[in-house]
């Protein structure tokens, strides 16, 4: 099966 | 104080028909350029970034820089009030406590105006670094949109896979499967209805259906779409107004 990845790991909080 | 005066108000209609269904609570952030938002869905898996710049205004002033916290349920359903051919013009106070709406038909024998509360919100805002990708496909967007409304019926997840001149959407359901090949084509006559594929890599990715359901919504905003894609990254999905952009940062789905 796949899992749904997220945005987080990827974008910085500013 | 802003005051920003778009020609006709469909802009700004296509804008929040295409935001609403995926993000609730966005803050408008309004400077002399213009006005963006930077919103993530709740289940933060898409990132939404929009840029309407000053030159898609008629008219465009903002002395000073202004927050407007919206719930786009609320500004649908005074935007809905207003026919698309109206001028639209926002208007607000350097520290405002609402949005005035006043919509106005051409021949300037109705004008109706609207307030709208405004939200204190509390939202991250994230950094977006310039992304380097592997593959940039353009294509009609309504294509783009039959396509994801198509593979939906099939799968929960879409699978996107470039290689050399051609994009391949696949669906694998419980019930069957189905897939659409789109290549490159250049229409002289039309250009909005050429594919260009650009590709350093091949590409292989899923991503979920419902996601590419909600950000087809913006079809009506412009005539092409731009996909951006990377391994193991976040999708960019880009729809150009007249002078700025909707843009989608979708994450991928990765197998266990």
């Amino acid at each position: 099966g796949s899992t749904q990845g997220r945005l987080d790991g990827f974008f910085s909080v500013m | 104080m802003l005051e920003g005066k778009f020609d006709e108000a469909s802009l700004l209609k296509k804008v929040i028909d295409a935001m609403k269904d995926s993000v609730k609570l966005c803050n408008f952030n309004c400077t002399e350029n213009g006005i963006s938002v930077q919103a993530i869905d709740d289940s933060r898996v898409l990132l939404i970034s929009l840029l309407i710049e000053a030159g898609s205004f008629e008219d465009y002033r903002c002395d000073r820089n202004i927050v407007l916290g919206l719930e786009m349920e609320s500004l649908n359903k005074i935007i809905k009030n207003g026919n698309a051919s109206d001028m639209l013009t926002l208007v607000a106070e350097d520290s405002p406590d609402a949005l005035n709406l006043i919509f106005e038909d051409k021949r300037r024998d109705r004008i109706a105006e609207y307030s709208l509360k405004l939200m204190d919100i509390d939202q991250d805002f994230l950094k977006i670094e310039d992304m380097k990708f592997d593959a940039v496909v353009n294509m009609p967007s309504a294509e783009f949109a039959k396509i994801c409304r198509d593979m939906k019926t099939l799968s929960e997840s879409l699978q996107i896979i470039i290689t050399k001149d051609s994009v391949k959407f696949n669906s694998e359901g419980d019930f069957g499967s189905g897939s659409v090949v789109i290549k490159s084509f250049t229409d002289l006559e039309k250009t909005e209805e050429s594919v260009r594929i650009t590709l350093e890599k091949p590409i292989n990715l899923t991503f979920g259906a419902k996601y590419l359901n909600d950000i087809i919504k913006s079809t009506p905003l412009a005539s092409q779409v731009t996909i951006k894609l990377c391994d193991k990254q976040p999708a960019l999905f880009e729809y150009q107004l007249p002078s700025g952009y909707l843009r989608f940062y979708l994450a991928p789905k990765f197998e266990d």
